[in-house]
């Protein structure tokens, strides 16, 4: 564990309680996208399926059945409970258009042919590309509420974080996840529209909208 | 690649 890894990990955590917190305070989840949601919950539940084969520590554990629990109470929050605030109109984007291709490339461009690891590739190829149909959702509506803004800067830095700690990784331990590096490398590029709009524009305390 | 099967990351 390096300070990278860390801070990534508390950036990944904040973000995903700040969004069940606007949720539950807001009483509403306007402006989230539900299958980046859907997609996010897939994402931890084919990724952490090694809770069951291989213990590494409890920090690991925990926050791994924090991650799941949470993806899927936002999902129960966002298509039950607040379910008349969920802005469906505006959350088009077909995931299928993610989940076909991402799951070809999981089977072809794998560490081992195994079940627990072609899910393990899956869950992170699918990762990089998950927030589409929330950033997807701001171009739609052309903007986002500050607390969204927030979420989404939370969880773009972590996976940059993460870029960090592998470099780090490299040099200290020779350890290296091509597979991981170069979907964290796309996941990052993803956000960076959404890092720049948010430093020039939410960080000087302005709402977040996108020029017309 | 060295990381195969234990992944120790989130």
């Amino acid at each position: 564990m390096n300070v990278f890894r860390l801070a990534g990990d508390i950036s990944h955590l904040l973000a995903i309680i700040v969004l069940v917190i606007k949720i539950w305070k807001t009483r509403s989840c306007a402006g989230i996208s539900g299958r980046s949601q859907i997609l996010f919950a897939l994402v931890y539940t084919t990724r952490y399926l090694d809770l069951f084969t291989n213990f590494i520590s409890a920090y690991n554990s925990a926050m791994k059945i924090f991650f799941i629990v949470a993806s899927y109470a936002t999902i129960f929050l966002m298509y039950s409970k607040f379910r008349a605030t969920y802005d469906h109109n505006h959350d088009t984007f077909r995931i299928e258009f993610l989940i076909v291709p991402v799951s070809g490339l999981a089977l072809l461009v794998n560490h081992d042919f195994t079940p627990l690891e072609i899910l393990w590739t899956f869950s992170i190829y699918l990762e990089s590309v998950a927030i589409l149909p929330q950033l997807f959702m701001v171009s739609k509506t052309g903007e986002a509420e500050t607390i969204t803004s927030h979420y989404l800067f939370a969880l773009g830095s972590y996976r940059t974080l993460y870029l960090f700690n592998w470099i780090y990784r490299y040099y200290a331990e020779g350890f290296y996840d091509l597979i991981a590096i170069i979907a964290g490398l796309v996941q990052s590029v993803l956000y960076c529209d959404f890092f720049y709009l948010y430093i020039t524009k939410v960080l000087k305390g302005k709402r977040l909208s996108l020029p017309a | 690649d060295t990381n195969s099967e234990i992944h120790d990351e989130l």
